[in-house]
């Protein structure tokens, strides 16, 4: 609902990264992973 | 010229090792040349491509076919064992060979040599021959054992070489990992605290409109 | 047993080849036994341990020193070229070598041998002996070659497996960093979003307290 794709929005970028809460290895490999055409 | 030097045994004297050589220049059944010595007596004759084109129609066999035997008894070795009989008469001179099938032989050829008056002459001929085959395939062995052993070198090189790469591989991912994590995270932090001070700022203006 | 056969020259004979083998069991200082043959006759003498430290003493050299010319001569093949001289008396069937210095030469050693009364069965152990030696050589050439070709296989595959893990490390590198650049902006626009956000805020709250 619109609400909810406010609040992802608000709190991850495009590629499903928090902006807020820190990242580690293992959550950064999946974001990249989730990456499908980098170029 | 090509020639191949085998040990048979004659039906005649089987207790008596003899040599068997067999010489040809471009091709076994162009021609070729047969010396047969006990080590004190030798033997020499001349069969042309004729005789074995005679030889092969007499058998009704194919000429190609019929080298081939030939090729098999006479120079591949293969008359040490008991596939193949041979035989040498010295009343009249004649070399004659035969294929031993299961219960049957068959004539392969029999070939007119002639007595060589000089032997000796042909048994240093043949030990000459004889020891440059050992000395060029010692030579031949040495190289092909050094090649061997650079090649060993050179695959432990690469193989080391190669294993490097793939640590150094990991090693990368892991140390860019580690920098992008750092480089995120401060930007995260700014993120914060651009995001507390706006909310901060924020609320203070909410209570400024609600004093007024 | 070992055994070297080799050809020689003898200073009395020099336009027929002779051939000389030389056979020992442990080592050439504990004893040897020398054959002659050129290629019709043949002679056979068996020299001593106690000879050998004989001819060593008459020379006043040292036994391992006399052994290794001894070797040289007769066995490792240096016999072939001027560095020595054969030659053979048939009368009293003495077999002597000597070393050709710079412009002298001297006696290495004299060996008694004994005429053979069946030469062909020396020379047929000679030519059993070398041809014994080309199968076994050629067959250590057929496998040294395969091994060759196994080596030079798995040099390649290795080979190519270094250069893709080359380049795999190159793209490797290229494609996290393309990654992490596409999160890095995301962070950075938003760092953007909120400074925008908080000037404006910022500005409205300077606005208001102008007006107030």
């Amino acid at each position: 609902c619109p609400s909810t794709k406010q609040y992802f929005a608000r709190e991850y970028d495009c590629y499903g990264d928090s902006y807020f809460v820190n990242t580690d290895l293992t959550q950064l490999k999946e974001v990249f992973s989730g990456i499908k055409n980098p170029h | 010229m090509e020639r191949k030097i085998s040990r048979i045994c004659l039906v005649s004297k089987p207790n008596v090792t003899h040599f068997l050589q067999v010489s040809w220049e471009k091709s076994l059944e162009s021609g070729f040349v047969i010396t047969l010595t006990d080590g004190q007596s030798a033997w020499i004759g001349t069969v042309s491509e004729s005789e074995i084109g005679q030889e092969a129609d007499d058998m009704a066999m194919e000429k190609e076919k019929y080298v081939g035997e030939l090729r098999k008894a006479l120079v591949s070795g293969a008359g040490t064992g008991d596939a193949y009989k041979f035989d040498f008469s010295e009343g009249d001179c004649c070399f004659s060979c035969e294929k031993n099938l299961k219960d049957v032989s068959f004539r392969l050829g029999s070939f007119n040599l002639e007595k060589v008056a000089n032997p000796a002459e042909v048994i240093r001929e043949l030990l000459c021959y004889c020891l440059d085959n050992i000395a060029e395939n010692q030579a031949k062995n040495e190289h092909l054992q050094k090649e061997n052993e650079r090649l060993l070198r050179d695959w432990n090189d690469v193989q080391g070489r190669f294993e490097k790469c793939v640590s150094a591989k990991e090693d990368l991912e892991t140390d860019l990992y580690k920098r992008f994590i750092l480089v995120l995270n401060e930007k995260k932090s700014k993120i914060r605290s651009l995001h507390k001070l706006l909310n901060e700022v924020q609320e203070l203006e909410k209570n400024i409109e609600r004093e007024r």
